[in-house]
């Protein structure tokens, strides 16, 4: 799985 | 989204109102630590500079600008307002000792070497942390008050649900963010030694006191 793009956790 | 993630957002928003209120309404921020709370203050304003590049949810950037916002008004009262109450004495954590190696390790491990995404890998590294001058303060003092302990538990359950959050996100979204994981399993095991005596202690109506 790749890591996030923008982040969309706080 | 999940129910996991959900509860954590709200325990992390109760930690952080329950201590804006205890020092507002005591007008005292005996036994508090004003290096931990700069600490948080500088994670959210490294983590959330997105809100100015980029719009996830409503949620989203709301959570973030109560974030910001207290955990300012909280670090004002304990260095401006209430300074008289400060205990500067106990809270005696050498913070450079945190910020140094984990500006370090955020440049050398990160997910792309970019400024904000370097910017929140310090921020994911220093929260991991950023707690451990009050639980050092609270083992000088050798006590805590009990909204503090409450505070506490609060903010440690928060990155606790937000693991069992990754784990659900992998199981049915195939998405894992091994810097925040790590992070996170390092910040929740500091908060253990805590959370044994909340709930030996605090929750049996006993003071919290370290053997001093």
């Amino acid at each position: 799985a790749d890591e996030p793009a923008a982040h969309d956790e706080l | 989204m999940n129910i996991f993630r959900l509860f954590g957002d709200l325990s992390h928003l109760a930690a952080i109102i329950i201590l804006l209120l205890k020092i507002w309404k005591s007008r005292s921020c005996a036994g508090i630590s004003g290096k931990s709370q700069i600490l948080f203050a500088i994670v959210f304003t490294t983590r959330y500079l997105d809100l100015l590049t980029s719009f996830i949810s409503l949620y989203n950037t709301s959570m973030k600008m109560i974030y910001i916002g207290c955990s300012y008004a909280t670090v004002y009262l304990i260095y401006a307002k209430f300074r008289a109450t400060y205990d500067g004495n106990h809270d005696s954590f050498r913070v450079e000792f945190l910020i140094v190696p984990v500006g370090g390790l955020a440049v050398l491990i990160n997910h792309d070497f970019s400024l904000l995404e370097i910017l929140w890998t310090f921020s994911i590294y220093l929260e991991s942390v950023a707690i451990l001058p009050q639980l050092f303060m609270i083992s000088k003092t050798g006590e805590a008050e009990t909204i503090t302990t409450h505070y506490l538990f609060c903010q440690g359950l928060y990155r606790a649900l937000y693991l069992i959050n990754w784990i659900w996100r992998f199981y049915f979204e195939g998405f894992f963010d091994m810097i925040a994981i790590v992070a996170g399993v390092v910040q929740t095991i500091l908060y253990c030694d805590f959370f044994y005596l909340y709930v030996t202690k605090v929750l049996k109506g006993k003071k919290l006191s370290l053997p001093a």
